[in-house]
């Protein structure tokens, strides 16, 4: 174990009262300059037993800090609730089942080093998280056994499977084979080509959108100016509306509403054009 | 357009609180942000969509792993009928028809559909697109039962 990465305090908790331990540091890329944050957080299972599943977590973005899964999300202490300023012990955290490994990926995001400002894209990205696992694997020996599972949300859509991809074509080539047993993916982005359509169709189905909006603009053709015009309207219309959970609260910034007027005139641009639709836009708003 | 609605401000706070940098061990000049596309000017990133669809029919030929796509369907950004078109367009076939499933005292967490080469979609019902922040339970749920290989 990589005893200078342990971490010992996490406030408001002494990792001394808990069953399990978290390291926290850098993996680093030997032929660049690139290094990657990343948390480890060990199962509160037995931490001697081979067959429990190290998982590999990764946020979407691209370019998103996996540390909101960590503190956020399926890590052993998160913010709870929305406005939380203080971390709270985590009942249903994903280490009740398994080894945690979250990675901030790629180089660039969170607390990671990009020193050569390169553009990424998703092969490159998957090769740096295939070299980054066989460091962490070569600090962490112990783990290279246990079966390992690949799971993130949103752009992870990408990153898992060609990383996934990445390992299969390493175990045919090597003899110390990576466990790799599967892989799980929320809200996941797998062709963002079809993404705006099935986001238009989502909002009109869910009474987002009035109900004579038309998007046949962008079911014609995604690439259109009239699709970009549709998607604008969209956007004005549900500007309100917390995208990632419709039925959610919507958090804005003080600097955020001063374009509330701006707002408002579109609205009233949008309901001049759509005039016959006025009394239900009205009653849904 | 970054991340309009979700609150980070704690998160932010602390994850760039000094003592706390000192605590995980990372460069205590870095200021840690969401997302870096919104914040960093030098961070930039090209998508291949088409790559990822080939790719994840690879591994489904493979038929090794199994690959469970879960969706909150509360999410307006990545909607579940998305994770259905693009499972239209892979070479699977249904071996399980859509069916609901139940967690917490019996209510319904959502749908489920079974697909060939150890493929599984669900759905999570009421969650956004942080499933796992939104629906503790039935988060945990699913992730217990797919690494025990158990039904759900």
């Amino acid at each position: 174990l990589q005893i200078e990465d342990l971490v010992t305090y996490l406030p408001p908790f002494n990792m001394s009262d808990f069953n399990f331990s978290i390291y926290s540091g850098y993996l680093s890329i030997t032929d660049s300059n690139q290094s990657f944050h990343y948390v480890f957080v060990q199962s509160q299972l037995n931490n001697l037993d081979n067959n429990v599943p190290l998982v590999l977590w990764l946020n979407g973005g691209p370019g998103c800090s996996s540390m909101i899964g960590f503190l956020q999300e399926i890590g052993p202490f998160v913010f709870l609730n929305d406005d939380d300023e203080t971390l709270s012990y985590n009942e249903y955290s994903w280490n009740r089942a398994a080894h945690l490994l979250f990675l901030e990926s790629p180089s660039g995001v969170g607390f990671s080093h990009n020193p050569l400002n390169i553009t990424f894209n998703d092969s490159q990205t998957a090769d740096h998280n295939l070299k980054v696992l066989q460091e962490f694997y070569s600090n962490y020996p112990e783990y290279q056994k246990n079966p390992l599972w690949l799971a993130g949300e949103s752009y992870a859509g990408a990153y898992i499977p060609l990383l996934a991809q990445r390992i299969k074509k390493f175990n045919d080539l090597e003899v110390a084979v990576i466990n790799l047993q599967g892989m799980m993916i929320g809200n996941g982005v797998t062709n963002l080509t079809h993404l705006p359509i099935s986001q238009l169709i989502y909002q009109k189905q869910h009474q987002l959108l009035p109900p004579t909006f038309d998007i046949s603009a962008c079911e014609k053709n995604v690439t259109s100016e009239d699709c970009e015009d549709v998607n604008y309207d969209a956007w004005i219309i549900t500007k309100r509306i917390n995208p990632y959970d419709i039925y959610g609260y919507c958090y804005y910034e003080e600097n955020e509403l001063e374009d509330e007027e701006e707002w408002i005139l579109h609205m009233k641009q949008f309901m001049m054009i759509h005039n016959d639709n006025i009394v239900k836009v009205t009653n849904h708003d | 357009l970054g991340v309009p609605c979700v609150q980070i401000d704690n998160i932010e706070n602390y994850l760039n609180n000094q003592q706390v940098k000192q605590y995980l061990h990372v460069d205590e000049s870095i200021q840690w942000f969401l997302c870096s596309k919104q914040h960093n000017k030098q961070f930039k990133y090209v998508s291949d969509p088409p790559l990822v669809m080939k790719v994840l029919q690879e591994l489904l030929n493979y038929n090794l792993y199994n690959i469970l796509l879960y969706n909150g369907d509360a999410d307006s950004v990545v909607p579940w009928i998305d994770t259905m078109q693009a499972l239209q367009k892979l070479q699977v076939t249904i071996t399980e028809e859509w069916r609901p499933y139940y967690v917490k005292n019996n209510q319904l967490g959502g749908y489920t559909q079974g697909y060939s080469n150890k493929l599984r979609f669900v759905t999570v019902r009421g969650a956004g697109h942080m499933v796992p922040q939104n629906d503790r339970i039935t988060a945990f749920y699913l992730f217990n039962q797919t690494l025990l290989g158990q039904a759900f």
